[in-house]
């Protein structure tokens, strides 16, 4: 399970501080299948960067499987992270000079899981599994269409087969049926192989598809919508 | 009024070309509202990018008020753009070391339209019509959420007043508060100042809001959906 026990993450500009998280409680178990959403600036991203150890929290404590992790080296971080979780940035962090292939092969060579044939085949796999078309497997990001260049991100993040994938927005540029694709494939992911998956997103039909959904606003979590949420 | 004239825009790939539009023919009259929707990969931000002169077209014309821009040269080119269009990328293409004031104010120095002074207080009017937090506007895109910086980017293409905007997927990373926003801005800049807005979307919301809808798939153009579209 990833934890957040009461987390603020703030940031210091000249003289106020804004708060990004506050007093943050949250647990996702293994098999969850949970998605956030709340307002621009409410502190979406914050929160996913913070439970998957990309940042660190201004106060409190994030754990995996019951280890406080919140004061570990960048590098166990980094060992922890490439295991056992997946991102789907909001805006991709593709490597421009690489293909399509090549990014999504990229940490499968990290975490020397698979050799270089192996990662490829793989590879091509997953993007398959996304519905990128195959003609487009040797482009570079630049080469890609905005919906395209969000296929390679997701396929990415389920390079290493991690146990937990933390999504930013996944579909924001996909068309209908590539966000239909997305959302059976995570299905069939999470029934299936039990992965979990944490998905922020704006958009209804993915929210409503997770059962299990948590909004924020101002940086506070609540179960239920808080008073004239939307 | 913007047109395209039998335009073909493909790019070589190893021994294919890769097709992005087909013998597409389109005029946009000032005062016009228009969305384009169409699949991941349909050539839309191709499109904008081609009407709009950033690209230039494989085959075919393309004209600015009748007149044939085509052949123009890059500095002629950049000083109709500056003149007439605004641009919303994709992925906003903000000047990641200049605070949000600072991004939406730059257009306005390069046109000398205005002075920095008038430039700074326009931009600060902008980004609040726009509805990016006030204590915002010193932040930088890196200190903004994904949804504060496409705000960004949408003040921005507002600068220098243009007379046409062109908007690739502008509501991808806004909230429905945002969203409902930024429609009722449209149709105010539309009805009373006459603005000429071209949208591609992949949000059926937005793209009914502008009542004269596009359909493109595989680089074609359709004035209605052609079989088995979404
Ligand atoms: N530089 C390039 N080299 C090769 N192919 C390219 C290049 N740029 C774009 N393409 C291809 O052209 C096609 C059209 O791309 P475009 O970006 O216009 O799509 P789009 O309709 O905007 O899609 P999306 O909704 O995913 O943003 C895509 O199939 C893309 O792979
Ligand atoms: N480095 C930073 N410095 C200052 N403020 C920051 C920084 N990074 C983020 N913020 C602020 O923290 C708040 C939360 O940001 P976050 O990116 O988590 O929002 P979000 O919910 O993901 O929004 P969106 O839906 O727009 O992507 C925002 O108000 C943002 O301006
Ligand atoms: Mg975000
Ligand atoms: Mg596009």
């Amino acid at each position: 399970a990833l934890e957040c026990i009461n987390v603020d993450k703030y940031y210091i500009m000249g003289s106020y501080k804004i708060y990004a998280l506050r007093n943050v409680n949250i647990k996702v178990n293994y098999g969850d299948l949970v998605s956030i959403v709340g307002p621009s600036g409410s502190g979406k991203s914050t929160l996913l960067h913070v439970i998957g150890t990309l940042d660190r929290p201004s106060k409190g404590a994030v754990k995996i499987d019951s280890i406080d992790v919140t004061n570990f080296s960048e590098s166990e971080l980094s060992r922890f992270r490439r295991e056992k979780i997946g991102f789907v940035f909001q805006f991709f962090n593709l490597v421009t000079y690489l293909t399509a292939v090549e990014n999504v092969a990229l940490p499968m060579l990290f975490s020397r899981k698979y050799n270089s044939k192996e990662a490829e085949i793989r590879a091509k796999l997953l993007l398959s599994l996304v519905g990128l078309p195959e003609q487009r497997f040797k482009n570079t990001p630049r080469q890609l269409s905005g919906g395209q260049q969000q296929m390679v991100a997701i396929a990415r993040a389920l390079a290493n087969d991690p146990a937990v994938i933390l999504a930013d927005e996944p579909t924001g540029n996909l068309d209908l049926e590539s966000t239909s694709k997305f959302l059976s494939t995570i299905r069939f992911l999470n029934e299936v192989t039990k992965k979990t998956f944490v998905i922020v997103t704006h958009n209804a039909e993915v929210a409503t598809f997770t059962k299990n959904i948590k909004f924020i606003r101002d940086g506070i979590i609540y179960e239920k919508p808080p008073e004239d949420f939307l």
